[in-house]
């Protein structure tokens, strides 16, 4: 029974995709059989991991609201151990589709239990809202990691993610804990870095993985090049932080 | 009756709270009776402009599910000219709350027709994702303004969004058109940045405002201050550019 990660946090652009896309690629590296499950309709998990614009036909939604076994929804990218549900941007009308759905919140969850391939790791990139296909996730999740860019709209939303965990920890997947915050877009020339980190690290403690993950242009050129930036330019800082972070990471799963 | 813009873009973190911010400044201190809508649950429209915890406890939800008349719902601003309808987390449930209600897609542009209070223009602010609540927006709008982010993701899903305002103008708003794409987070030293800059200007033209917004720290330090960067620092690079964009902005109201 693989762990279930989801990546979360309704707040736009904090580094969700970036994220999730260089640990899947890190923990496959490490030789975890990894599936990446792209839950955004934007679709950015899925071109991130160069997958086809046939691929992405087939995928999440199916899973979701057709009842589309998740084996047969996933498919091998050029990175060893590395499988992806890609998905497109028929995905946004799943959320219509899945109200009036039996048990609409435990589809996700359900397709990852039924599945017979045994992944070591799920990782789910969740989009940047708090509606139905989070939910699914936080649902399937076995914990949450918190991408956090160290800006003060990013730090107001986060109390907003922490209820809403706990809502469903409560009502809906009592195992579900938040696996670790990790600090995103780091600008050490800019004094609000700073305080917001300092801020998280007194609220949060040991939950911030220490690693920092620095802003760093060679971050945000790989997705053009439909390769994570570990290996784009494995040396770039960006790189070398998510290297790191994949790290702390294993140590936190194998401690549970 | 105003002049309605709805600030949107799908993609997270391009800067759509920012810009409606401060558009809705500048127009209001050359004389425009101006009210910002927030419409995404995170709050940071309301957030940025500095209000209260109070009235952000009567806003958005209630006009758009318990039929609130909009003047209720909005409030004087420090700013002379402008007025918010602020909105707090329990926006969030307004996306399952209005799935079944009569007209769900209008409950907005209602509210707006409704009101007795003049603006000369009302500015909405988007949430990250393209569900009921940003519908209703385009619903309610003369026109659409949208920041991108110089940035490949961001590109990517451009076309997602001119998709859906096209079946919106088919469907549901004959007017509605886009007013003009802003171009933000501008980083002149990241080359990534000039070559998508070039890409939006090949595809869209004129539609594209000249005015671009730099990427400046100044920028994400004012909302910690509840200020508009137009006022928290009207010197700096991203309040010139705010300034000047907002000169253009009503340049093409005119004309129309
Ligand atoms: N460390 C970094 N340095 C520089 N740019 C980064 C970094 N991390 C992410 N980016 C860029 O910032 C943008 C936002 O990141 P990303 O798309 O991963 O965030 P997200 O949270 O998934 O966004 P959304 O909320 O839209 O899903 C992207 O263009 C990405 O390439
Ligand atoms: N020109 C700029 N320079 C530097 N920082 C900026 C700039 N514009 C916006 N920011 C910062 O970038 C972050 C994202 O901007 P903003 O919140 O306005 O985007 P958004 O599109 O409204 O996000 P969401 O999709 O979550 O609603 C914020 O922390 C903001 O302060
Ligand atoms: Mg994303
Ligand atoms: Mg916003």
């Amino acid at each position: 029974k693989p762990y279930v990660i989801a990546v979360a946090n309704q707040k736009g652009g904090v580094g969700k995709t970036t994220t999730a896309i260089n640990l899947a690629t890190a923990l496959a590296a490490v030789g975890r059989k990894t599936l990446l499950i792209d839950l955004d309709p934007q679709g950015n998990a899925s071109t991130g991991l160069g997958v086809t614009k046939e691929q992405k036909a087939r995928g999440t939604y199916d899973i979701l609201v057709s009842n589309l076994p998740l084996n047969e929804g996933s498919y091998d990218t050029a990175i060893t151990n590395l499988q992806v549900t890609p998905t497109s941007v028929d995905l946004s009308g799943a959320e219509l589709d899945l109200v009036d759905m039996e048990q609409r919140e435990f589809r996700l969850r359900d397709a990852i239990r039924h599945s017979p391939v045994n992944w070591d790791v799920v990782l789910i990139d969740c989009p940047p809202s708090l509606t139905l296909l989070t939910v699914n996730a936080l649902v399937a999740a076995d914990a949450v990691l918190v991408p956090l860019q160290c800006e003060f709209f990013a730090l107001e939303g986060i109390s907003h993610l922490t209820r809403t965990i706990e809502r469903v920890k409560r009502a809906l997947n009592p195992k579900l804990e938040i696996i670790g915050i990790v600090l995103t877009m780091y600008d050490k020339r800019n004094r609000l870095t700073d305080q917001v980190a300092d801020d998280v690290r007194g609220h949060f403690g040991k939950v911030v993985f220490d690693t920092v993950i620095p802003r760093n242009v060679r971050v945000s050129e790989a997705p053009s090049h439909g390769l994570p930036v570990i290996i784009y330019d494995h040396a770039c800082a960006g790189s070398q932080a998510y290297v790191s972070l994949a790290g702390e990471l294993i140590g936190r799963l194998r401690e549970r």
